[in-house]
């Protein structure tokens, strides 16, 4: 799949933070990095909890959705940074 | 990570719509009504109960606001996220809800821009009672806007969401958790009909009338009980023939749903085959579930085989689960199985000796008696007799509205409405034992 547009990048993480698939922008340290694990990981929880193909790839179908009127409340409870061990 | 269940202790909710859209082309009693409606669609599955209040704090405070509106969900213009609702808890806002007022509010509206207030209002007040967003494909507590699910009045919860609010809170008596939900379409759209408006307890009118003194519009047994109607009132008695209140209470107040103009009824009756109650008002006629009317009422009369001009009086006999049904001096059976007219009806005359021709009303009894209504007198026809009991006919205030027959005589109907019942006039009446009699309006 072609790689998304950054802006559609920001649109997707914002709007996974903003519904329980990512931690919020504001969790933890400023400037905190979603990895691309964590991130195609969020997309694809998304993509099963809407019907969708679990691809974790941010693709049109599933940024449509993004676009598609909604209630403000999250799918999943606030996700929280995973603690990993060593 | 599913959240722990969170649900109302309670099960009397109130509500209250704190601030109304303001360019919206929906008033505010659409959005009353839809606000009622949407809540309805939970408090008919479930053991809910919901009344609007004003003025004074809600459990469900409803909102259309703007932006940033001091809770951690801002909304954002047009589009995106449309509204929200709180889940029950400790919150000062659990159970509150929140639409966008920028959005294109809409009702039965075939704009494909714009929002159905009902289907969002729907979605929002499950979150108000404990539901979660699910991924399940026919529910309503998808996140995703779906767009109009249909008429208020005749929506039906998806399968998955009755389960859901059934775990929650239980089944609502009266509901079977594995009947089919009814998908029958209306032909056309019904008249949104107002909400029960609870916002005042306004006085009884000076012009009620006298129980010992008029002739009655109804009469029925209901759950056991006997109701009296006449114009916008009723009398009730328990199933002991005790009279509940000297006062009459109000029609539309009780029984939910009858059109606010409505001034009386025709003929009232309880369907044997499913305890509904079935009213009569000329060619049109409700079912009521309980105290509730059921959805796509009214209809009219020739439902049952019957010509315009509606019934006099309508009496089940729930021995053959057959319905008598009395217009002037003819009368029909219905069988409420088959669903029409038995042949040979209309006939002329009561099938019982006695009976006057014509009617205001008539009930079964639980002494298993049929009892006739017609002006100021009743006639008695025991079980399984083919004529009326020696003695009859007598008087209906009486014997069964707790009057003096100086009261019941036109000449002695001078007595105030509420004037304590004389003792010794009635078998067994609350004023023979000494007791006051309570008063009950609602």
């Amino acid at each position: 799949a072609p790689a998304p547009r950054a802006e559609d990048l920001s649109l997707g993480v914002e709007w996974l933070s903003r519904f329980g698939y990512l931690p919020p922008a504001a969790d933890g340290a400023a400037g905190r990095l979603q990895t691309q694990e964590e991130l195609s990981e969020a997309i694809g929880a998304m993509q099963r909890f809407a019907g969708l193909e679990a691809t974790g790839v941010l693709d049109e179908a599933t940024l449509a959705l993004m676009r598609t009127p909604r209630c403000s409340l999250p799918d999943l409870p606030a996700a929280t940074p995973a603690r990993r061990r060593r | 990570q599913a959240p722990a269940p969170t649900r109302w202790n309670k099960r009397n909710l109130s509500w209250r719509v704190r601030r109304f859209p303001r360019d919206s082309p929906l008033g505010r009693d659409t959005v009353r009504a839809l606000m009622h409606y949407a809540l309805k669609v939970w408090g008919d599955v479930a053991p809910l109960n919901f009344h609007e209040v004003a003025g004074s704090p809600a459990d469900i405070h409803i909102d259309f606001s703007k932006a940033e509106h001091n809770d951690r969900y801002p909304f954002d213009g047009p589009g995106g996220t449309v509204a929200h609702a709180f889940l029950p808890g400790d919150r000062r806002a659990a159970g509150d809800t929140h639409f966008d007022d920028d959005e294109a509010w809409t009702f039965r509206s075939a704009d494909e821009h714009g929002m159905d207030l009902f289907a969002v209002a729907v979605h929002e007040f499950g979150h108000a009672i404990g539901l979660s967003h699910v991924a399940a494909a026919r529910s309503i507590m998808q996140p995703y806007y779906q767009g109009p699910v249909g008429d208020p009045l005749h929506y039906g919860l998806p399968y998955a969401d009755r389960v859901r609010v059934w775990q929650l809170y239980g089944v609502r008596e009266s509901v079977s958790p594995t009947a089919p939900p009814a998908t029958t379409e209306p032909k056309e759209p019904a008249l949104l009909p107002e909400p029960p408006d609870n916002r005042s307890s306004t006085p009884p009118r000076k012009d009620v009338p006298h129980r010992c003194t008029t002739h009655f519009d109804a009469v029925a047994q209901i759950r056991g009980e006997a109701f009296f109607f006449k114009g916008k009132y009723f009398w009730r008695l328990t199933r002991d023939r005790h009279l509940v209140s000297l006062q009459p209470a109000q029609v539309q107040r009780f029984w939910r749903g009858l059109p606010l103009h409505l001034d009386g009824v025709d003929a009232v009756y309880e369907r044997a085959i499913d305890h509904k109650i079935v009213f009569f008002k000329g060619d049109r006629y409700w079912v009521f579930k309980d105290t509730n009317v059921e959805e796509g009422f009214p209809r009219p009369v020739s439902d049952f085989g019957l010509p315009p001009g509606g019934v006099d009086a309508a009496l089940s006999w729930a021995h053959s689960d057959k319905t008598y049904f009395f217009k002037d001096q003819l009368y029909w059976r219905y069988d409420e199985h088959a669903r029409r007219m038995d042949p040979g009806h209309p006939a002329r005359s009561p099938p019982w000796r006695g009976v006057p021709s014509t009617l205001d009303d008539a009930m079964r009894w639980s002494d298993g008696a049929a009892y006739f209504f017609r002006g100021r007198e009743y006639w008695k026809v025991l079980d399984g007799e083919p004529a009326v009991a020696p003695g009859y006919p007598q008087s209906t205030a009486r014997d069964w509205l707790v009057c003096r027959d100086s009261q019941a005589d036109p000449a002695g109907a001078g007595a105030e409405a509420g004037a304590p019942a004389p003792p010794g006039q009635h078998d067994r009446s609350h004023s023979e034992d000494g007791y006051q009699v309570c008063a009950c309006s609602s």
